[in-house]
């Protein structure tokens, strides 16, 4: 894994760069106050007497820095979101309050979209069998998983998905993020320990809050401080009683998709093994897209699965579809079954994208065409590993993990986060590009999402786009 | 306030501010320095211990929506480095200034009463004090 | 450009970038002037 460290100089000019953004932005308040400017915000009747609905300091960020730039992010398309797509042009007159349709498209190389494997078609057998699905079940069971929202289709999924996973049992859920936040509650409490990565994702985070457990964070895959946080709290015990906890839950992720880094498995699994702690392993990135079967990041590493007690993952990144699962025991999954928020709440995954979950997932697994899973999964690899060396050849400043399918190349001056967006689409390559407070503010980002459907000339053209970018930016800071 | 350069930063922007000052013909050094110390005081004493919550939304549900900036400094905790720096600044000003004002009576007060504003409200026995 | 970029005015609208100049060339004539005269 790499992280470069920030130059000082650059560090220097990026908060140059915010102090001049924030004081133009609280010039810009003043005047939209005293009506000066037009006002396109919504603003409260200040004698209605209620109290008032926004804390206009909490939106000061949104309303100055991001809408000025807001161009270069939820971009509408009108394809599916494949190696290449197609998105439809706007345009803003008022500087980013407003938009409104050009009537044209751009056709671009998606690099923005997560389509690890290439699932993402709206034509093959995934498609179809899809299709056939929605003809036999129609598009949803409008009901729970606790009453009538239970399919033959879903009991098929949940057995591929644990067969896949290689665990007991299995649990689908139709949403990614609910798979996170609904079901770690239903496992700790109070009187919990959750030591959870200081970089997981906001559902761990939201899921984490919601139960009740004394929440601890450890550095971003820095098993020496989750080693010494393990023991201070295990010696500490519960604030003020000091009673021992009731469990301790560690939560990581198998690819920290903003980072590019790989959660080091096997250490966790021996600091869980050596405290008695319980592992919560979120694979909602790593899951399809590593290891050499696809399996995730246990199959990466090579360990067992049965030493992760939950397995947790996302169908929405590796196998174009939606929706989430939790793995483990039969014990566990069949308390979870009864417990969850998602079963007894939500309705149940739509049949169709049920099928294109279990289409795609035999693919990977070779059930019909041995070659095809392979020739994807090799492909995804090998993309991984020439775009990220080919990147850090050029001289720009790489994160992470060289096996990981996201790369993230850091752009630091907040001007240049929205240029390198724009000049990338100006030569037809889609990217996502991240800022503060979604990252450190001296680590803006571009994040590169590799996919097994770009072939090896459309990754010589990004190159190419990029190089070209980065020279005009001067991007190129790594030494 | 923590992460890299940040300090550098703020110490290079106190420095061009004392410049712009510097380069005004109509204003004497002791001035100058006055001014700046004054100045940066007041900002200080607005942007750490005035403003509220933060700039953007969090997913913290509002817990330190009505915490002033200097409160959430490092989660809370007292005397981490960055408050020890955020301290120490506006110390080392006075000095300056009260230096080359040569000490004068007038300047004196306007220097002593805004290193007061700031550095009161640092104080931890003032944590969460409204 | 790069100026442009560096400072951030790439994200402002035209009259903020008039202004931060006139501030920034008023600041520098000072300096320049008040540099000669205390040499």
């Amino acid at each position: 894994e790499s992280f470069e460290e920030t130059p000082l100089i650059i560090a220097i000019l990026t908060y140059l760069g915010y102090g001049i953004l924030i004081v133009f932005g609280h010039i810009g308040d003043f005047l939209r106050k005293w009506n000066v400017f037009y006002n396109p915000l919504v603003t409260e009747k200040v004698e209605s007497g209620f109290v008032p609905l926004y804390q206009s300091f909490e939106s000061f960020y949104t309303r100055n820095l991001y809408r000025r730039i807001r161009d270069c992010w939820n971009r509408p398309i009108s394809s599916v979101p494949g190696a290449t797509f197609e998105i439809i042009d706007r345009k803003t007159s008022d500087r980013g309050w407003t938009f409104h349709f050009t009537g044209t498209t751009t056709k671009a190389l998606n690099m923005g979209s997560y389509n690890y494997l290439g699932f993402a078609e709206n034509k093959g057998r995934c498609a179809d069998e899809s299709q056939q699905a929605t003809e036999l079940y129609g598009p949803s069971t409008c009901s729970t998983r606790h009453e009538l929202g239970n399919l033959s289709l879903h009991k098929e999924l949940e057995s591929l998905v644990a067969e896949f996973i290689g665990v007991e049992s299995a649990i689908a859920f139709g949403m990614g993020f609910a798979t996170n936040s609904m079901n770690i509650p239903t496992l700790v409490g109070k009187g919990c320990l959750i030591l959870s990565d200081e970089l997981n994702h906001s559902s761990l985070i939201l899921g984490a809050r919601l139960s009740g457990a004394v929440i601890k964070t450890f550095k971003h895959n820095n098993m020496e401080d989750l080693e010494e946080k393990l023991k201070n709290y295990i010696i500490d015990g519960q604030p003020h009683t000091h009673r021992p906890w009731k469990k301790i839950l560690i939560i990581v992720e198998g690819v920290y998709s903003m980072e590019g880094s790989i959660v080091k498995l096997p250490e966790v699994i021996r600091l869980k093994k050596k405290y008695k702690a319980y592992l919560y392993l979120d694979e909602a990135h790593s899951i399809g897209a590593l290891g050499p079967r696809g399996r995730g990041v246990v199959d990466y590493w090579g360990c067992d699965p049965k030493n992760v007690d939950i397995m947790m993952g996302t169908f929405t990144k590796s196998f174009g579809s939606a929706g989430g699962y939790i793995g483990g025991s039969k014990k566990l999954i069949d308390f979870i079954r009864l417990k969850s928020h998602s079963a007894c709440y939500a309705s149940s995954m739509s049949p169709p994208v049920a099928q294109q979950i279990i289409s795609s997932m035999k693919v990977i697994m070779g059930v019909n065409d041995p070659a095809e899973g392979k020739k994807r999964l090799g492909q995804l690899a090998w993309n991984s590993r020439y775009f990220r060396r080919r990147l850090q050849e050029m001289g720009f400043i790489i994160y992470g993990n060289i096996d990981s399918p996201v790369v993230p190349l850091l752009l630091f001056c907040p001007a240049k986060i929205a240029a390198f967006s724009r000049e990338c689409l100006k030569r037809g390559l889609a990217t996502v590009v991240v800022g503060f407070p979604a990252t450190p503010i001296i680590e803006s980002r571009a994040r590169f999402c590799l996919s097994g459907a770009h072939t090896k000339e459309m990754i010589d053209t990004a190159l190419e786009i990029i190089d070209d970018v980065g020279s005009l930016l001067s991007l190129k800071y790594s030494r | 306030f923590s992460s890299r350069g940040m300090w550098v930063t703020y110490i290079l922007v106190v420095a061009f501010i004392h410049y712009v000052f510097l380069s005004l013909p109509f204003l004497s050094v002791a001035m100058a320095w006055t001014l700046t110390n004054v100045i940066h005081n007041m900002l200080m004493f607005i942007i750490l211990h005035i403003e509220k919550g933060t700039p953007f939304e969090t997913a913290d549900q509002g817990k330190f929506r009505y915490r002033t900036v200097w409160e959430q400094l490092d989660y809370g905790i007292q005397f981490s480095p960055s408050r020890k720096f955020l301290t120490i600044v506006p110390i080392i000003l006075f000095f300056l200034a009260s230096f080359y004002t040569k000490y004068d009576y007038y300047h004196f007060v306007f220097n002593s009463g805004s290193l007061l504003l700031v550095l009161i409200p640092k104080l931890p026995q003032l944590d969460g004090v409204r | 450009y790069q100026y442009l970029l560096i400072t951030a005015l790439y994200m402002l609208e035209s009259w903020e970038r008039t202004v931060f100049n006139c501030f920034l060339l008023f600041f520098l004539s000072m300096a320049t002037y008040t540099a000669y005269v205390f040499m």
